[in-house]
């Protein structure tokens, strides 16, 4: 099952979403491959692969046909969890992918087969509705929308789910919404209430679980771990363990 | 003076600071205009646009050639604030001026001669280093970069100076980064206080300022206002106020 996160909101989220979320479904005993498909490389970082590590060995060399997709994964600190690394040379496929043509089928040629190995893919996107997430959508079964409890990152949210509709009659039939995760909560304020609250109403996909916003999600990538090797007794450890259970629920049937 | 607000890391504060210190550079007597180069226009609700008035009127129009850079511009409600509008067209403007070849330069053909109408234009950039926030960087006089206080936000900073630097020397020679601000400042967390540190440490050109997080800019928004209209009182807008102070200071001479 191969599930793109993404938003075009930025900072909502999304990789701090993969790479605890995978974490938690390796607890269920399921292997789980992340794909960071973002120039910024910030899924690479928090799990705690040194860049130097990564150069002409990420995904851009595999879109380029440099190398095979299985040749740059890598294993990560956690047991069952892979990572295949991006790097910022990535910024530069945007460009070549569109001078090249058929420009949304390149990560369904030549990641889908092979990530199709581990129980859970899970395609971390950058903050935008370009080339790279227009291939995450096209390679992927299922989305994943984060969606951080502020009134900016509601506007976005309807063009979203166009462009998913968009990708599913054009090029991705089995293409569906997995679901939509509130990030970021804070129970002390209205307006955190009051997005969350009309996310609910508007979207009935959306998870019962609300990721709250807690400090220690914010350390846990400057020492490359995730919640789960980071501190596992806190709230956001708790929470995104909750999410792994009932995605699995929701997609494997309870 | 064209000013790019611009971090390819998503949610760090370039709308809310666009905006905030458009306002606040109103209240020392400059006229501002403010660019919504991205295509989730959240500079245009922000500032309280009701998207329907800005259909075939946006900076989609003026990147195609359909209408002058001046015919979509809006007065805010905000005296000497206004707004050239975008939409979320805008997203195709990317792929058509990359076929379209020479697609760097297009805003500095058709947006700079007008811009500079006002004392500043603040260009909002979108959350990539992708076509539109190049054109932004290759149209302006300097750089704006908010960097928020997360550790996840420092890993892009060497590549967006590298970028601005290879702008420079390629298309705008006049290019310079005219500060960096530190948003979403928590001064009881030691991460964001170690986060402000490393930034200060490395980045001299840091403005003193550090925006702190606050409630109240978050809710701003949803109003369609700006910290100035919404709470002019509170630690915000204070903040933006003073940074506005700043810049003048020093982009002017004090
Ligand atoms: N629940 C949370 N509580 C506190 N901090 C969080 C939480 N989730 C994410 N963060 C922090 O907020 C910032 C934004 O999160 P993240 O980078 O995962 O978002 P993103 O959507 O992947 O961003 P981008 O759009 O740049 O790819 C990061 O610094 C992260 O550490
Ligand atoms: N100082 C602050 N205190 C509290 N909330 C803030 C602050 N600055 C911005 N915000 C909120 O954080 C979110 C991200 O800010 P904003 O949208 O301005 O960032 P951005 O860099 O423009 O995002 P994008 O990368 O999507 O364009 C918004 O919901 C905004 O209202
Ligand atoms: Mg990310
Ligand atoms: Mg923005």
């Amino acid at each position: 099952m191969i599930l793109a996160v993404a938003n075009q909101k930025g900072g909502v989220g999304k990789t701090t979403t993969s790479i605890n979320l995978g974490a938690y479904l390796t607890r269920l005993g399921r292997s789980v491959l992340v794909v960071d498909c973002d120039p910024q490389a910030n899924a690479t970082t928090a799990l705690g692969i040194d860049r130097r590590r990564v150069e002409g060995r990420s995904l851009y060399e595999v879109l380029t046909g440099e190398l095979a997709f299985e040749q740059i994964v890598l294993r990560t600190a956690i047991d069952g969890l892979d990572l295949a690394p991006s790097s910022p040379t990535l910024a530069g496929a945007e460009v070549e992918l569109v001078e090249a043509g058929a420009f949304e089928t390149r990560f369904r040629e030549l990641i889908r087969p092979t990530a199709l190995r581990w129980d859970y893919t899970l395609l971390d996107c950058p903050p935008s509705l370009g080339v790279l997430t227009a291939n995450a959508l096209v390679a992927a079964d299922g989305v994943i929308v984060p969606v951080q409890c502020e009134y900016l990152a509601l506007e976005g949210l309807a063009q979203l789910m166009r462009t998913i509709e968009l990708v599913r009659r054009r090029a991705n039939p089995g293409l569906r919404v997995a679901g939509l995760v509130l990030t970021m909560y804070d129970s002390r304020t209205n307006l955190s209430q009051q997005v969350a609250e009309e996310v609910r109403t508007h979207f009935p996909d959306t998870f019962q679980v609300a990721i709250p916003r807690t400090i220690r999600l914010g350390e846990a990538p400057s020492f490359g771990q995730t919640i789960l090797e980071y501190d596992p007794a806190s709230r956001g450890a708790a929470a995104y363990n909750a999410l792994a259970e009932e995605l699995v629920a929701r997609l494997e049937g309870a």
